[in-house]
Formats: C-alpha cells, sequence, structure tokens
C-alpha cells in the first residue's frame, strides 16, 4: 500500500526554521534527507497503485530518480519500455524527455500510436554523466492537463560498436 | 569553431570564441539582441576581521572581499547540435562545469550548471555564484520573488522603511530569491528562473547574480556549534546540479514568459518507466 502521509509528515517536519535555512548540524540535516526520502518512496508506491488502476495492469513501474546525471536502469537495459509523463499543470504542456540508453537508434510512438519524430540519440561522453550507458535518447513528449502520456519506445539497433559499458562511478 | 552558436526558432546564443563564454543573446522574434556575460566566481568566506569578527557561516553570509574571484578566466567547450537540442558544453575546472541549451520551442536558454566538491585545500571557504553582466543601465534597482509570488523592486544600499548605512557592500545587498531575479531598463529585461531557492543580488549596475554552493571553514557564533562544510558521502564535499532558465525579452512582455516558465520550473512534468509496452492509460493528446 502506497501511503502519502509519510511524506505530508516529513515535509510537517521540515517546516522548522532550520530545515528551511539550511542551518541545522549535519546529523540533523541528513535527517531531514532522511525522512523526505522515505516520503518519496512511499509517494512512489502510491502513484505506481494509481497508475495500475488507471491502466489495468499490475505492470511494475521504475522511477528513475537519478536522470538529472544521466542514470536509469530500466531505460539503461531494456531495449522495449514505455515512458508515462503525467502533468501536474492546469495545461497541456510539451516535454522533452532525455534517458541514458545502450542502443544507438530506438523507434517511440506516441499515445495514438504514431511514430514520434525526430528521436535523437547524443553520446553522453559529453556529458560525462555518472551513468552506465553510453548515450541518451531524446525526444519531444507532451501530456495533457492534470492527464498522462504514454509513449512506447524500442530499440532497433545495439550499440554502436566501441561504446565499451561504463558502469556507473562511485 | 571560429564564432561558436546554438540557435532556435526564438533565440540565438553567441559565444567568445577565445574564452568559451556566454557573450550575446540574440530575441531573434523580436529583432533585438542583449551583450550577456555569464560565469562562476566565488566569494572568499570570511573568518572575521578587524572590523567584525563575525565569520560567514550557515547562518551569515560575509564574503571578506566585494570582489568575488573568477573560478576560471576561460572554459574549455564542446558543441552539440541535433535536431531536437543544440548545447554548448563548458568546463571551468574540475569541479564546475555548465551546459547551455536550447531546444525547439522554447523561448529561453537553459543553463545546467553542476559544482562540486568545493576544494577547502587552501584554508578558504567559498561561496560560488553564477553572475551575470549586460550593458543595461540599471540604476541599482533589481527584482526578486517573495515565495514565487509578488516581485519586489530592490535597491542597492537602500532600505525602503528605514535609513540603512550600508555596513556589507555584498551580503547588505543579497536577498532570497525563490523562483525568479531580474534587471531591466526601459526596453529589455532579462529574467533568470531558479529551480531551487537560492540567495540573488546585483552588486553592479547591469548584473544580477544568484548564490548557487558554498562550503565554509568556519562557525559563525550562532549556537550551531559546527561549520557548513557538507562532506557528502564520499567525504569530499558535495556537488550540485541545478538549472537556471535565461529569458530576454521586452520589458513589457517579459512577465508572459516567466509566468509560466516558472510554474513549470516548480511543478515539471514527472516521468515514470515501465518494461514493454506498459499500461494503456487514460491518452494523453498532443499539445
Amino acid at each position: 500500500p502506497g501511503d502519502s502521509s509519510v511524506l505530508r509528515e516529513a515535509v510537517a517536519v521540515a517546516q522548522h526554521h532550520d530545515a528551511v535555512a539550511g542551518t541545522e548540524r549535519q546529523h540533523v540535516a541528513n535527517d531531514y534527507a532522511r525522512q523526505l526520502a522515505k516520503g518519496w518512496d512511499s509517494c512512489q508506491v502510491l502513484v505506481a497503485n494509481a497508475l495500475s488502476l488507471l491502466g489495468d495492469t499490475k505492470g511494475p513501474f521504475e522511477f528513475c530518480n537519478a536522470l538529472n546525471i544521466s542514470v536509469c536502469p530500466l531505460s539503461e537495459t531494456t531495449p522495449h519500455f514505455t515512458v508515462i509523463l503525467y502533468n501536474p499543470l492546469a495545461r497541456g504542456v510539451a516535454w522533452p524527455v532525455r534517458l541514458p540508453v545502450r542502443g544507438s537508434s530506438y523507434a517511440v510512438t506516441d499515445p495514438q500510436g504514431q511514430p514520434v519524430v525526430p528521436v535523437s540519440c547524443v553520446t553522453q561522453r559529453l556529458r560525462g554523466g555518472a551513468g552506465g550507458a553510453p548515450g541518451e535518447l531524446l525526444f519531444q513528449a507532451w501530456a495533457p492537463p492534470l492527464g498522462f502520456s504514454t509513449f512506447e519506445v524500442k530499440q532497433l539497433s545495439p550499440a554502436a560498436p566501441g561504446d565499451p559499458p561504463r558502469w556507473p562511478s562511485g | 569553431d571560429p564564432e561558436p552558436w546554438i540557435e532556435n526558432e526564438h533565440l540565438r546564443v553567441l559565444f567568445d570564441p577565445v574564452t568559451g563564454h556566454l557573450r550575446e543573446i540574440q530575441n531573434l522574434a523580436k529583432g533585438f539582441s542583449l551583450p550577456v556575460f555569464q560565469s562562476f566566481y566565488w566569494y572568499n568566506a570570511s573568518a572575521g576581521d578587524g572590523q567584525s569578527p563575525q565569520a560567514s557561516g550557515a547562518y551569515i553570509f560575509r564574503p571578506n572581499g566585494s570582489v568575488p574571484i573568477p573560478v576560471a578566466k576561460r572554459a574549455a567547450t564542446r558543441l552539440l547540435k541535433t535536431p531536437l537540442v543544440q548545447e554548448l558544453h563548458q568546463n571551468f575546472s574540475a569541479w564546475c562545469s555548465q551546459v547551455l541549451r536550447l531546444r525547439p520551442g522554447q523561448p529561453y536558454l537553459e543553463l545546467e550548471w553542476t559544482v562540486g566538491p568545493i576544494p577547502v585545500s587552501d584554508g578558504l571557504g567559498k561561496e560560488i555564484i553564477s553572475r551575470f553582466e549586460t550593458p543595461l543601465r540599471t540604476a541599482g534597482r533589481f527584482y526578486t520573488d517573495s515565495n514565487g509570488r509578488q516581485v519586489l523592486e530592490r535597491r542597492r544600499d537602500y532600505r525602503p522603511t528605514w535609513n540603512l548605512s550600508q555596513s556589507e557592500p555584498v551580503a547588505g545587498n543579497y536577498y532570497p530569491v525563490n523562483t525568479r531575479i531580474f534587471i531591466k531598463d526601459q526596453k529589455v529585461q532579462l529574467t533568470v528562473l531558479t529551480d531551487r531557492s537560492q540567495g540573488g543580488s546585483s552588486i553592479l549596475d547591469g548584473s544580477l547574480e544568484l548564490m548557487v554552493h558554498r562550503r565554509l571553514l568556519n562557525d559563525d557564533n550562532r549556537g550551531l556549534g559546527e561549520p557548513l562544510d557538507e562532506p557528502g558521502d564520499d567525504g569530499r564535499g558535495l556537488v550540485v546540479r541545478g538549472r537556471h532558465l535565461v529569458l530576454l525579452d521586452t520589458a513589457v512582455a517579459a512577465a508572459d514568459l516567466h509566468r509560466p516558465r516558472a510554474q513549470e520550473m516548480v511543478t515539471p512534468p514527472y516521468v515514470v518507466l515501465a518494461p514493454g509496452p506498459g499500461p494503456h492509460l487514460r491518452q494523453g493528446s498532443p499539445g
């Protein structure tokens, strides 16, 4: 069962001026982070349950919390996956999706089953990201107001030769 | 590249071919441009001095001088252009880099900065800023938001509600920035959106700056009893990555641009992945 009260409690505790201003001792800051992370995890179970209900599926969902350093185990290792974009705003948005991948070319289809073009694969070498994948997949997604869009991604060709797998450092 | 640049249908961004710094932003839709220089600097955190024993610490920002030190005089750069993104990678030092990005359809320049671990082996605490410099005649005025809502005019070395005798020429002009800071003249406005709360100011006319990271070596004597020296998991110091969105528009139209962008910055769409064909949820519609 997912539970949003864990995060609500953690955010309530973090209303303390120390948490807001960063004037707490290090071990206290670490504990605020620990509580928030636990709350985050518990909310992700809640979101996964909601997605299962909406999609009549029990499929596992993966939340890639480290996309800002190009780490996402599912997109790095799976040749066929789905990207679900949830839009919390009250207006439709177009949104760039950028995922670490191992293949060198991919096909992306939009919620209507149409191909999304263009799709770009760029080498991650430029980024020096912490992820293990040699490249990044880019495509333009969109989502309706307060709604979801699902984009299906299929690898068309394996990693470009000579791209050694790079394991996350640290 | 003799004249490195990136562009999309809204903006063209030029870089200095020698130093790799941002040099100019052109608003293609409205046909005007603004020379904009941006780089990273650090204030030397005070450990207390003859004027006051007050050190820079978790509660207190007190640089020991008004002129920040450049992280580097130039950046090693790489250019990447694809149909979906044009970006210039800048490497200022082992602990300071940035990617400047333009994507089709996005009327702003994205700066993704990565700072840390801040070296302190020289025994100096450091407060890292990203500073933008332009020729705008701002007469000491700049604007910062309050909790993402009301924007207040700030004026250097001045307070609207009492006669300020300024004792800290830098720290005394820093204000909280939760979502945006901007400078403008009668015609043009340069706005920078933040993805988290930061300290910000305009220490020189035509410039604005945001503090992105700090690492200090002294307690500031406010009861904490330890310096703000976050070691991070590996004990070498925290590495922080964040984003600034830079918007250049006419002063009259600027709010139309920064308000929706700031909403997207605070509550962006959220990606969830599923293996295989995944669930068929209530379908989205283009746009």
